[in-house]
């Protein structure tokens, strides 16, 4: 659960993979 | 700064390479500074403690690994923007190094650590949180009368002294704009980010602005809005609800929900500027910065970082 918390965190540029 | 993006968006790897290594110091950082703790790890690098050997002094770096960054354009623009502003609340820069693939950001220290610790682990009065978003408006307004939007404010990029100085932090995304002109490309945190960049609308300044009042809602909630969904469903709700409803909204003082309305206006023309919200009334009620030092000590104690 940390580590998914963590990922929604970072930043995106552009399109990220999960779109 | 635009004309120096916009060269660095059109130079090769070997190019930015070369540009990389005319700016930065030719120390060799491992010897230089002697790593102590790892602060955390972002999108862009990893962030840790370290002794710089020439002063004894503690510094914070952030280490990127450049064969991992697919935009280095913005590296360089990075440090262009760090090099070049110098503010009360913005993070200071102090010098970039380049060892092989990785680029060594040497950063002033703050040992309060970011304000997520604070937010996710201690309840903050009214008058702490105009207090926060007095400081980072600050940084947002000087950043705006320079051209430049930061385009990632969140928790995560204000950081906090144990004296309770607030910082912004994390240029690696910033835009630089002449005027009035928009950008397109989705930069941010999902969960952070205003409509008008969901819906790949042009966007200018005021982004940072709905960002800011996303970041007031965390200190208010302890997360930003939807962050129980996931990435992809945050940014369908955003551009489809568009102001999120915020939880306990009548505990809040009129003037604060008159800040927050201020700040999440979807129509942009609607919207609040950096310098309008600085004249708000909320932030007449903001208590002193040295009342956030028992919350960041609060939270190290409850997050074992002390």
């Amino acid at each position: 659960a940390h580590s998914t918390l963590r990922r929604k965190r970072y930043t995106v540029v552009g399109n990220p993979y999960w779109m | 700064l635009r004309k120096k993006e916009m060269m660095n968006a059109m130079m090769s790897d070997e190019e930015i390479y070369e540009e990389l290594r005319r700016i930065c110091n030719p120390d060799d950082p491992h010897v230089r500074f002697e790593r102590v703790k790892q602060l955390g790890a972002g999108a862009s690098g990893v962030v840790f403690i370290a002794i710089d050997s020439k002063d004894g002094s503690r510094v914070a770096i952030k280490d990127i690994d450049l064969t991992k960054q697919s935009k280095k354009d913005l590296i360089l623009n990075e440090i262009n923007v760090l090099k070049g502003f110098n503010h009360k609340n913005l993070v200071n820069f102090l010098d970039a190094f380049l060892s092989y693939d990785h680029l060594w950001v040497a950063m002033e220290l703050l040992d309060g650590g970011s304000l997520t610790d604070v937010v996710t682990e201690v309840v903050m009065k009214e008058g702490q949180i105009a207090a926060v978003c007095r400081e980072t408006l600050l940084a947002i307004a000087f950043l705006h009368s320079k051209g430049t939007i930061h385009r990632d404010i969140k928790s995560d990029n204000v950081l906090l002294g144990m004296d309770g100085t607030v910082k912004v932090t994390d240029f690696g995304f910033c835009a630089n704009i002449v005027g009035d002109e928009k950008r397109q490309t989705m930069v941010g945190t999902p969960y952070w980010m205003a409509p008008e960049v969901v819906t790949r609308k042009q966007y200018g300044k005021k982004v940072d602005v709905w960002s800011l009042g996303i970041m007031a809602i965390e200190m208010i909630e302890g997360e930003p809005p939807y962050m129980k969904e996931t990435p992809l469903r945050a940014l369908y709700l955003i551009a489809a609800v568009g102001r999120p409803k915020i939880p306990r909204w009548e505990n809040l003082s009129p003037d604060f929900q008159d800040f927050l309305d201020k700040c999440l206006q979807v129509d942009v023309d609607m919207r609040a500027t950096a310098d309008e919200l600085l004249a708000h009334p909320f932030l007449k009620c903001a208590m002193e910065l040295r009342t956030l030092t028992p919350l960041i000590k609060a939270a190290q104690k409850i997050l074992h970082k002390s």
